[in-house]
């Protein structure tokens, strides 16, 4: 395949292989190479290499270009967010770096241990508060997760905060009762006079194709409203925020670059477009 | 399921003594999206097309199944093979303590793991010590002690650095008379050279007598660069998969097993300290092809 109206086989190639390596998956590699084949077939791009690559990059970019990327913030007290996500993805700790930006900024916020069931994740939360100068609230370890959302969300109102942020435990999506305890967590959590603002989807960049399934099922059962794809740092591209945002039409707010307090950034598509094809 | 996907390719299959190898390319290039789907490596799904290819080739059409099921079955018969051979059989240290380390990305479920160890050589009539050397995480240590006094288990750390909390522990170790030593250390990147070269000089100051990687089921392509990293730092002896009640592929199993060639010596399967159980390939290949 070569010549005016043709992509070069190796080319192509090399362009699949570096999605696939990305996690993109193959029903979105395989639209986007689709589109990139008819662009050139309408003689709209040439079949040049660097060429194909920056129309992909854009192509990219325009995938995540889906629906509202700022944190949602009304005026007024009692904002409130909430993180979920799978074991281990890094929710609590993205937890601590929002509350550093958010006070650095000048609002007033609380962390719900929402977490009542893991070993110590009322305490790992604790230190993120201490350490940004974030109000925090616990519940008694095995405590209802609810009524401490709800305690935190009643606090910070009381106390005037701009912002409550909610932890919750690690869950896997195809545990019943567990999205049943989390529907459950998302309907407090929303309760007056809290106000929520966010449910926050947070996905590690080293899943694979499993991270579209847990961005349907958690957005199934407590309306996700923006993804926050961590360990970018890695050698894992996140290219399964593809599909997520294509198919769900979810924003990835926010991406993870690190373990420590100012390792949050709001995503910059034509970066990530142009990280992932290399 | 993958037979019911073939067998509309393979309906025209007339019966011969061989397939064609345009049969056998057609049939495989179904496997090879199924395997990636499953999240297998890309260059460890390669390789594996290519051997069961030359088992194809030279396969003699079965009088009881469709040429597709006869494929499927080289298919998961080599899968098997390659997740399976030899089993890990932990052989205690004739002069104790016999030391275990476990390593891995943040988050992969290390802690956790090193107590669910702690319990399961408690139970096979060991005293193990387990060793808090995590002292990046906040309330890794506060993690480990709760996990372990939850199980009955003793751990030790202090706030001194991960290289020093690992040799103390193994005197402490050999003091109280303690017959296997768990060590926990943080989750790393790969590509961290400094912390990577820290995971190393751990390794170096409790010789371990096995060493485990520790890696998340639902993992994508990534995993080859995990294993490879940690394999070329540490050289494991083992591999140990998490998080397999979720309901990921788990073709990062694959990649691993290839990538490191070291046996999968545990799963595990829950939150809860007695989730954790003996790897069965068989089972593991199956819900790769899905
Ligand atoms: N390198 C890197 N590590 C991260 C990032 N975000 C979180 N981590 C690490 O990932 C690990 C898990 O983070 P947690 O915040 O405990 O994750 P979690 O989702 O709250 O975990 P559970 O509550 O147990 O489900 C920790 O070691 C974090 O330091 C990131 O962006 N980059
Ligand atoms: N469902 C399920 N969750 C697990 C499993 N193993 C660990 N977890 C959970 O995964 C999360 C992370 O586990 P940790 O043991 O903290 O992981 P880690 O590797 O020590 O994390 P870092 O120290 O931050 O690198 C926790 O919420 C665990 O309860 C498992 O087999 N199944
Ligand atoms: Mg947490
Ligand atoms: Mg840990």
């Amino acid at each position: 395949l070569r010549g005016k109206g043709r992509i070069d086989q190796q080319v192509y190639d090399q362009l699949e292989e570096a999605m696939i390596l990305a996690d993109v998956g193959i029903p979105t590699t395989a639209k986007l190479l689709d589109s990139m084949r008819n662009a050139v077939k309408e003689k709209k791009l040439s079949g040049d290499a660097s060429e194909l690559a920056n129309y992909l990059k854009d192509e990219i970019a325009a995938v995540l270009d889906v629906g509202d990327t700022e944190l949602s913030m009304e005026e007024g007290p009692g904002n409130v967010w909430l993180l979920v996500g799978v074991n281990g993805v890094g929710k609590t700790t993205t937890i601590g770096k929002l509350a550093h930006s958010e006070t650095r900024s000048g609002k007033k916020v609380v962390l719900a241990a929402g977490d009542t069931f893991r070993a110590a994740a009322a305490d790992q939360l604790e230190l993120w508060a201490k350490k940004t100068g974030a109000d925090f609230i616990k519940g008694a370890s095995g405590a209802d997760p609810s009524s401490v959302i709800f305690d935190a969300v009643r606090h910070g109102v009381a106390q005037e905060a701009d912002l409550i942020i909610a932890d919750s435990a690690g869950r896997l999506h195809n545990k019943a009762n567990l999205m049943e305890e989390l529907k459950k967590v998302r309907r407090v959590a929303a309760r007056p006079p809290g106000k929520l603002t966010e449910v926050l989807l947070v996905i590690d960049a080293t899943t694979g194709q499993n991270g579209l399934i847990q961005a349907r099922l958690f957005t199934e059962a407590v309306q996700v409203t923006g993804i926050v794809l961590t360990k970018l740092d890695g050698t894992a591209k996140g290219g399964i925020v593809l599909a997520i945002a294509s198919e769900l039409n979810i924003p990835i707010k926010l991406v993870g670059v690190g373990e420590g307090v100012e390792d949050l950034f709001p995503l910059d598509r034509e970066e990530f477009a142009e990280t992932l094809i290399g | 399921n993958l037979t019911d996907r073939f067998e509309g390719i393979v309906k025209k299959i007339k019966s011969k003594g061989r397939l064609s190898e345009e049969d056998i390319d057609s049939i495989l290039r179904d496997i090879r999206i199924a395997l990636l789907e499953a999240d297998v490596a890309l260059s460890v799904v390669q390789d594996f097309i290519t051997n069961v290819k030359q088992r194809c080739l030279s396969m003699e059409l079965s009088k009881s199944l469709t040429p597709a099921q006869q494929i499927i079955k080289y298919v998961n018969e080599e899968l098997t093979a390659i997740l399976g051979g030899e089993q890990l059989r932990i052989s205690y240290a004739p002069k104790p303590p016999t030391v275990i380390l476990l390593a891995g990305l943040q988050g992969s479920g290390k802690t956790t793991t090193v107590a669910k160890l702690g319990r399961w050589f408690k139970q096979q009539g060991r005293h193990p010590l387990l060793v808090g050397a995590d002292l990046a995480r906040p309330a890794a240590v506060e993690q480990l002690r709760i996990l372990g006094s939850e199980a009955g288990l003793a751990v030790f750390s202090e706030p001194t650095d991960p290289v020093s909390v690992a040799r103390r522990g193994l005197e402490e170790a050999l003091r109280v008379g303690r017959d296997v030593v768990i060590v926990d250390t943080a989750g790393r990147l790969s590509i961290d050279q400094v912390l990577m070269e820290e995971v190393r000089r751990v390794s170096v100051a409790v010789q371990p007598h096995y060493t485990f990687l520790v890696i998340d089921a639902m993992t994508g392509q990534d995993a080859v660069n995990t294993a490879k990293a940690f394999h070329e730092t540490l050289e494991l002896d083992g591999i140990i998969l998490t998080k397999v009640d979720g309901d990921a592929r788990g073709g990062a199993a694959l990649s691993v097993k290839q990538v490191a060639g070291k046996p999968i010596a545990f799963v595990t399967t829950g939150e809860k300290i007695n989730e954790i159980e003996t790897f069965y390939p068989e089972r593991m290949a199956s819900r790769i092809l899905g």
